[in-house]
């Protein structure tokens, strides 16, 4: 079996799909 | 209990992705096109999206929007693009709207929209500005003598036609109750404004001709003042005549 060296794995940026933007302001 | 794979059926799209936005535009293009009281609306936010498969054909984009009440009246001509979102010390108005929208061929075309709209919470806009005047119920009895007056002012400077009130959509009271403010549709008549008798005489015109007006009465001892500016939009045909983006038909609710 091969196994990968452990690689520090640099913190991605969270990706929240739903919802978008606000485009005015919140209500 | 759901059945199984049920959830694999739709895809998930992200709420800004371009596709989604496209999607958004076409609905609130639709919905603006389609209204006939109340004000036209402006995207705020894409809640979710989800992306069914069609047979044999193409995909439906079920999408939640967010939307904020505008400053032109739902008959008011001018593009939504090009109306102002109303602020929140104005006492804003937000829109919940479900949407199914047809994508074929490149193409999305809107099959049904179903929305509410509510105010800002009385709580959050005095928190925000304890002083700005929060929505009055438009049954109210000042409201009401206030559009009267207002439009019954207006009949009386102008040469033209005779207007009817069409809906009144928006009123404050301000401080001390002295001042009520209110905006209002109307639509002109076949009565000329200077030589009406019964107004309950006066019909329509058959070619559409709008108005939309601002009013302010302001009770001074033992007399009231009355201010009012109206626009009066060119002759139009009826909004539900109006060509939509085909194909029709979509339910609108």
């Amino acid at each position: 079996s091969v196994v990968q060296p452990s690689v520090p794995v640099a913190a991605g940026p969270v990706v929240h799909p739903c919802p978008g933007r606000y485009r005015h302001f919140k209500v | 209990v759901s059945p199984p794979m049920i959830g694999l059926l739709y895809r998930e799209v992200n709420c800004d992705d371009p596709e989604s936005e496209q999607a958004a535009m076409v609905a609130m293009d639709y919905l603006n096109k389609n209204l006939f009281r109340g004000y036209k609306h402006a995207l705020n936010r894409i809640e979710k999206v989800k992306v069914w498969p069609r047979r044999p054909f193409g995909e439906v984009f079920e999408m939640e929007l967010d939307t904020l009440e505008t400053t032109c009246h739902a008959l008011d001509p001018t593009p939504a693009a090009n109306c102002s979102v109303r602020p929140l010390v104005e006492h804003a108005v937000e829109g919940d709207c479900d949407f199914r929208v047809l994508k074929q061929a490149g193409q999305f075309t809107v099959l049904s929209v179903k929305c509410d709209s509510s105010p800002d919470s009385r709580e959050d806009l005095k928190k925000m500005c304890p002083d700005c005047p929060v929505l009055a119920p438009l049954n109210h009895t000042k409201v009401v003598h206030a559009a009267d007056a207002a439009l019954k002012a207006f009949n009386t400077q102008t040469n033209g036609s005779y207007f009817q009130l069409v809906e009144l959509t928006r009123a404050n009271i301000g401080y001390l109750s002295r001042t009520t403010y209110v905006e209002f549709a109307m639509a002109a008549t076949d009565c000329a404004a200077q030589e009406v008798t019964d107004p309950t005489k006066c019909n329509l015109l058959a070619e559409k001709q709008y108005g939309f007006c601002k009013g302010t009465v302001t009770e001074i001892p033992r007399q009231e003042k009355v201010s009012v500016t109206c626009t009066v939009f060119p002759p139009q045909t009826q909004p539900d005549n109006s060509p939509v983006a085909s194909p029709p038909p979509a339910t609108l609710l």
